[in-house]
């Protein structure tokens, strides 16, 4: 599980 | 794209929708925190500030502008409109909304995605939308009546939350996407709405008026 930091949500 | 997060972010819009009907139609902001709209507006700047450095995206660009000019529009009523403004309760509208400012800035400072501007402001605006409604329901303690389209928009705006928890375990075990910061403030965000619930539920169901103690 990638904690990405791009945010795709609102 | 999940159905949970459609359906959260149509009930969220659907909760604005509903505040602004409520001002437009009554022309009175009774038993609305003006503090919570604040606080809003604050969250939507600071999270949505990557409007102007990431892709624009055919399905959040649209909703996070409606967000920032709804909740503009809210706080510009509550405050400046001639007939609106004198329905707004200030004396009871009492929570120390200041103090959650701070709180959240430290903690989005120490902890965020990434030390930069854009993600400490992200973990910022995280944090104090989990806490933006505590006025709000402070009010609506204190109010004697409150009125239907007041409990639905508090109602749809915890609603919304709970159902991007949903979508957070969906993304979980489909997409195997973690995501701790919101998670942990969802969870916040939602809890604190739980005797709201709890009372709106009761009210609803035994069809009488809602009344929070």
């Amino acid at each position: 599980a990638d904690q990405e930091a791009t945010h795709d949500e609102l | 794209m999940n159905a949970f997060r459609l359906l959260a972010d149509l009930t969220h819009l659907l909760s604005i929708i509903i505040l602004l009907v409520k001002i437009r139609t009554t022309k009175s902001c009774a038993g609305i925190s003006l503090k919570t709209q604040d606080l809003y507006v604050l969250v939507f700047i600071s999270r949505y500030l990557d409007l102007f450095t990431r892709p624009l995206s055919l399905y959040n660009t649209p909703f996070k502008l409606v967000f920032l000019a709804t909740s503009i529009t809210i706080v510009y009523y509550m405050r400046y409109h001639k007939v609106v403004k004198q329905t707004y309760n200030k004396d009871s509208d009492t929570f120390k909304h200041y103090f959650l400012i701070l709180p959240c800035a430290v903690l989005a400072f120490f902890i965020n995605p990434k030390f930069t501007f854009i993600e400490v402001l992200w973990s910022f605006s995280i944090y104090l939308e989990a806490v933006a409604i505590l006025p709000q329901l402070v009010l609506l303690q204190s109010s004697s009546n409150i009125d239907n389209l007041t409990g639905n928009y508090v109602f749809m705006l915890g609603a919304y939350r709970a159902l991007y928890l949903l979508n957070w375990i969906y993304r979980f075990f489909a997409e195997d996407v973690v995501r701790w910061i919101p998670w942990i403030a969802g969870l916040v965000q939602t809890a604190l709405y739980a005797d709201f619930f709890y009372y709106y539920i009761k009210s609803w169901r035994n069809n009488e008026r809602l009344k929070l103690p």
